[in-house]
């Protein structure tokens, strides 16, 4: 995935079945980053794989001044990145074990 | 306990604590 600056893991082990999946994020490079960023810290959160977009997550941690809006765009597609490859592994671990 | 909670309008629950040294990039 590109370097947005921006990093997102796992927060748990990733079981291959639940939905809800505890992901953390933080800013590596806040030179990558539009707006002037204040140092917020580690973000953990819970992300439904199914149901959730991640740029609706993005604009929710605007929302709460964790980020500027012109960082928003650069959130949302770490988070989708991060969460593309976890859907990616559990496709390939099915696919695996058929 | 460092860690903040913030709870979105939405309800969401972010959890916000001190990133460790070692995982910032060097600058």
């Amino acid at each position: 995935a590109e370097d947005t600056g921006v990093r997102v893991e796992l927060a748990e082990e990733d079981d291959g079945k639940k939905t809800s999946i505890a992901l953390r994020l933080w800013v590596e490079d806040p030179k990558k980053l539009k707006g002037k960023y204040k140092d917020s810290g580690a973000i953990e959160f819970t992300f439904d794989l199914n149901k959730e977009v991640p740029e609706a997550v993005a604009q929710e941690m605007v929302d709460s001044g964790l980020f500027l809006d012109s960082d928003m765009k650069i959130v949302g597609r770490s988070i989708r990145d991060r969460v593309a490859l976890i859907k990616w592994r559990r496709e390939r671990t099915i696919s695996r074990d058929k | 306990s460092t860690t903040t909670e913030v709870v979105t309008s939405a309800g969401r629950r972010f959890f916000v604590s001190p990133v460790p040294e070692f995982r910032l990039k060097e600058q």
